[in-house]
């Protein structure tokens, strides 16, 4: 009828110290697992270097460290602020909290056990080992044995005659209590008293209160916690919630906002035939997303739309340092608007936005404007002026290493021996992919039957510009063919996750540190239409870029060239349709774009061919 | 019938742009 | 946002919203420029039945363009007024042809003379304008793997060696056995060797 309150102090400290535990130790052994785990292992290709470098007796800065030189210090301010993965891993406001947490739990733990009132009642609790002064996994042979030494000392007729009357009725008392304790263990019946409450008397006085101190809820503080409890319950609670459901509601699968979706999907319906598509006409696309409008709600379509081409051409805005901030903030978050429009022009089957997003996507990482000079202007060093000028016909990296060093240093105008070294080093490092083989598979069948569920299997040679051009002949075919185990054939696409994730790019002008993609498009070649939304391919493996096959060392590829000690990338593209139910020759159009760097792109055609 | 107009009457600033591009 | 005029019975946008150009105004221009074409037209016509023959008169004015075309052609010498005779030919089918006629027809008299025009101007030396005439070509529907041909010739001669083996690879996935296509995409391969060192 009437629920005491916990005058004491006895229940409620408990209570807390449950909550926090429940809290603290989960997300305690989260935050360890996340600093133990590995820190940011280094890529592969950056191991292999250092690998080969300390075989060789070199010392060559990685690539990594090059990209951490060439960004500028801006970028690198605008990084920490916003960059999560830059964040320190151990000086974070979670692990501040969870300390104080722990420190909470050892004063609550303190408290109970200086807490004499907890103590009485900790010692009414019946333990018979502890009154037998024996272990809780004595035998039966030790009970008893234990219980004939203290009864002979505690019997009351065994007392000494000098002890005080006081004395003496604790000593019977102790006596009562060992008694009690042998049967608890022993007899049946008490036993089963014991086990089930405790004492072998049977249930002993509970009591039932609230775990919280008096103070709190009579008094002056009641109003207090009534407000609390309404604030939670009312107020806060479904503030939460909404804005939560809305967040929710207001962003699609791939992330951008549903304004800015709707926006990219209205320009696409309206998409006409006599327009050009352009990066511009991209970037103008860019600058009306809600997202930016959202960062800054004073700001024009207009205005992004200039800062965006700024950031292209590298416009220098040193005397503007808030509209840098602003230009950083909203090209970052370009990425996944890019993603999103990709993905909304492959559901509206149109190639040319697609692959004029892709087109931008390099622009903007690279900082560079989409033309024929894309692909050295990548580099970092590079004399613009001087180089458009030069009347050398070299528009690609591949072309660039055809000259000699120094040829190459006059050609791009840098006049610093150690600049020069970087860029080399940054052009040798562009993944460039040869293709090798690519073909319809249907998996544990010869080939392509009617309305099978097949993937596009593609064979490619990770290769640096550097590289002599290696013939697909010296690549025999047993090493091109798909695995045909058991556990292959259950999941062809599972081998592709363990392969290594591609490594940061270098892309010292794009506000945060990214890894490189490559995007894979499958269309039909008959209408051009883009036939499924885009695959991204993360994981491959690039250690064939250490290899050292100099073309202009190297005149012929000699009879020493090994095919195995080159790793051959496998592509899967899972297919969405499954193939036509009519027999026939069937092209389709494979376009694997990589979103960070120029001239490392694949465009081909392959045949299904469908036969029963 | 007019679009295919329109269309045609675009050529010349498709033109323009190929000539910016290339 | 709209005004009429009761004289010319032409619409047009009002002044203050062609100030700030949109996407939507772009809509509402088309469409404004699309019912006064037809109104222009619908005033213009003697014929009260509005009949989806073409126009007879016009036909003549055209073919007879054409036909000075074809004739300059033959005389080696006249080859770029045979062009200015072709592009007059389409021109006027474009803009003087009534848009209720039947599309059929002018799309087959367009894709037609386009094709010549497409020749003319590949053996003038205006690679441009060819490349520009045969997109049009593919976006009436004209998927042929001649089309293809010509665009890839007029590419190269443009060197532009990656969008000229893209579509050489296109025309070749119509008909792989087209031995014209089949020696341009070897010259395509090579000349992007070439280029990527």
């Amino acid at each position: 009828l009437n629920y005491d309150y916990d005058e004491q102090g006895e229940t409620w400290p408990f209570f807390l110290l449950t909550l926090l535990l429940v809290l603290l130790i989960p997300s305690t052994l989260i935050q360890f697992w996340r600093i133990i785990k590995n820190n940011d292992s280094e890529d592969e290709v950056t191991r292999k270097y250092k690998e080969i470098n300390k075989k060789a007796g070199r010392d060559v800065v990685p690539l990594e460290e090059l990209n951490e030189l060439y960004t500028d210090d801006k970028i690198k301010k605008f990084r920490k602020k916003f960059d999560h993965s830059s964040k320190s891993k151990i000086l974070n406001l979670r692990n501040l909290l969870i300390i104080i947490g722990w420190v909470i739990v050892s004063v609550l733990v303190q408290r109970i056990s200086n807490n004499d009132a907890i103590k009485e009642a900790a010692s009414g609790m019946f333990d018979p080992y502890e009154l037998l002064g024996i272990s809780t996994s004595a035998s039966e042979r030790d009970i008893k044995s234990a219980y004939r030494k203290l009864s002979v000392k505690f019997h009351p007729d065994k007392l000494s005659k000098d002890l005080s009357e006081k004395e003496r009725t604790t000593m019977e008392e102790m006596y009562v209590q060992i008694t009690k304790a042998y049967e608890a263990l022993t007899d049946e019946a008490m036993r089963e008293n014991f086990l089930k409450y405790g004492h072998p008397d049977g249930p002993q006085s509970t009591t039932h209160g609230i775990a919280l101190p008096q103070f709190l809820v009579e008094g002056a503080a009641s109003p207090l916690l009534v407000f609390a409890y309404v604030s939670l319950l009312a107020l806060i609670l479904p503030y939460i919630v909404s804005k939560w459901w809305s967040r929710t509601q207001s962003y699609t699968k791939k992330g951008i906002h549903v304004n800015t979706a709707s926006y990219f999907a209205d320009r696409l319906v309206n998409y006409k035939p006599s327009e050009v598509v352009t990066t511009n006409l991209i970037i103008n696309w860019l600058s009306h997303a809600e997202e930016f409008q959202i960062f800054f709600p004073n700001k024009t379509p207009a205005y992004f739309e200039k800062l965006l081409l700024n950031h292209i051409n590298r416009v220098p805005m040193d005397e503007n340092p808030t509209d840098v901030l602003i230009k950083y903030r909203i090209v970052a978050k370009c990425h996944s608007l890019l993603y999103g429009l990709l993905d909304i022009a492959s559901g509206f089957r149109n190639t040319d936005i697609a692959l004029a997003a892709l087109d931008t996507f390099k622009c903007l990482v690279q900082a560079v404007p989409h033309n024929q000079y894309s692909q050295i202007l990548q580099l970092p060093n590079v004399n613009k002026e001087h180089f458009i000028d030069s009347t050398e016909d070299v528009y690609t990296v591949g072309k660039l290493f055809t000259f000699e060093d120094n040829k190459i240093q006059k050609m791009l105008g840098i006049e610093d021996k150690d600049q020069f070294e970087h860029t080399m080093k940054v052009a040798s490092n562009i993944p460039v992919l040869k293709l090798l083989k690519a073909d319809f598979i249907v998996p544990g069948e010869k080939h392509v039957t009617p309305s099978a569920m097949a993937y596009i299997s593609v064979k490619v040679l990770v290769r640096s510009p550097k590289h002599k051009f290696i013939p697909l002949k010296k690549f025999p075919d047993e090493t091109l063919q798909e695995p045909t185990d058991f556990d292959f054939l259950k999941d062809p696409f599972a081998s592709m996750n363990e392969k290594p994730l591609l490594p940061y790019s270098f892309a010292p002008f794009f506000p945060s540190s990214r890894r490189n993609a490559w995007c894979c498009l499958v269309a039909l070649q008959k209408d051009l239409k883009i036939l499924q939304s885009p695959f991204i391919l993360e994981r491959l493996s690039l250690t064939n870029l250490t290899k050292d096959l100099d073309k202009r060392v190297l005149k012929e590829l000699g009879d020493d060239f090994d095919p195995k000690d080159w790793e051959i990338g496998s592509i899967r593209i899972p297919l969405a349709q499954a193939a036509p139910p009519e027999k026939g020759d069937f092209p389709f159009r494979i376009i694997i774009k990589s979103t960070d760097y120029f001239g490392c792109d694949l465009d081909f055609t392959i045949f299904m061919h469908v036969s029963d | 019938n007019q679009a295919l107009a329109r269309r045609y009457q675009s050529i010349l600033k498709r033109k323009e742009v190929a000539i910016e591009k290339w | 946002t709209i005004d009429y005029n009761a004289n010319s019975k032409l619409i047009s946008i009002a002044k203050d919203l062609a100030a700030e150009p949109s996407a939507d105004y772009e809509s509402l221009e088309i469409n404004v420029n699309q019912i006064n074409r037809l109104t222009k037209g619908l005033i213009e016509t003697t014929n009260p039945n509005f009949t989806p023959e073409p126009n007879a008169e016009l036909s003549k004015v055209i073919k007879g363009l054409f036909d000075t075309g074809m004739k300059n052609i033959a005389q080696q010498k006249k080859l770029p007024e045979a062009l200015k005779n072709i592009s007059l030919a389409i021109d006027t089918s474009t803009t003087k042809r009534y848009p209720w006629e039947a599309f059929a027809i002018q799309l087959q008299e367009l894709q037609f003379m386009l094709r010549q025009k497409v020749d003319l101007e590949l053996v003038t030396l205006k690679y441009l304008d060819a490349i520009q005439d045969l997109d049009m070509l593919l976006n009436t529907g004209m998927i042929h793997a001649d089309v293809f041909l010509r665009k890839t010739d007029a590419l190269l001669r443009l060197k532009q060696w990656e969008l000229a083996r893209i579509e050489c690879e296109r025309g070749l996935s119509l008909d792989p056995k087209n031995p014209k296509l089949n020696a341009l995409m070897l010259q395509c391969v090579t000349l992007l060797a070439e280029y990527n060192g």
